[in-house]
């Protein structure tokens, strides 16, 4: 999931 | 979102802010480095491809759109504002910025950590940002006379990521133990880059002289 690389930062 | 991700977004917001309203307020963007401005534009072009095939949160999303425009705005202003151009610091804006694009997009292709457009671009996007800001502080070195807009400028731009390191370590140890090296390392880097402007700034405050880096 997006969490998991730190996509769900900007 | 703990406290330091959200302090090192609004650093970065605001670091943009003052950029902004130095140029319109002063109608000059002396002393900013217009290659630096255009790899921003790059840099967020690619790392928000997923704006409209991912989404994360309403807040992610509005800080997508607000960091592509303004980071728009503010190359428009440089480059085709009647006053503004005039003052661009053109002669002095001498690093090759696209020395940076080619190994930066090489080593997405060699390291990531899923072999899409998508991941890959994400991935080139990161690192560029970490060396984005090399033309701004070489431009900064070669200026005689740095207002304090733009001090303050480069400080929160920098400030922004060193908040963003300590986020990282506290969602890696009080929230989800997972590492993520591709954002740690470019991150680690990008801060890195910034001790040298950061130490001569801190002491320009202490001292309330003028900041001038040394040549």
């Amino acid at each position: 999931d997006d969490g998991f690389s730190g996509k769900d930062e900007l | 979102m703990n406290l330091f991700r959200l302090a090192g977004d609004m650093t970065h917001l605001f670091s943009i802010i003052v950029l902004l309203l130095k140029i319109h307020a002063t109608k000059s963007c002396s002393g900013i480095s217009l290659k630096t401005q255009e790899l921003y534009v790059i840099v967020f072009l690619t790392r928000y491809l997923d704006l409209f095939t991912r989404f994360v949160s309403l807040y992610n999303t509005v800080m997508k759109i607000v960091f592509i425009g303004t980071s728009f705005a503010i190359v428009w202003y440089m480059r085709y504002h009647k006053v503004v151009k005039q003052t661009y610091n053109k002669d002095e804006d001498t690093f090759k910025h696209y020395f940076l694009l080619l190994p930066c997009f090489v080593l997405a292709l060699l390291l990531h950590n899923e072999f899409t457009t998508m991941d890959v671009l994400w991935t080139f996007s990161l690192y560029l940002e970490a060396v984005a800001i090399l033309p701004q502080l070489v431009l900064l070195q070669q200026s005689r006379n740095i207002d304090n807009l733009t001090g303050n400028y480069v400080f929160f731009l920098g400030a922004y990521r060193g908040l963003y390191v300590l986020n990282w370590i506290y969602r890696y140890f009080l929230q989800d133990h997972r590492a993520r090296w591709i954002p740690w390392i470019s991150g680690l880097v990008q801060t890195a880059l910034y001790a040298d402007f950061f130490y001569y700034y801190i002491l320009s405050w202490k001292k309330h002289e003028k900041l001038k880096l040394p040549a």
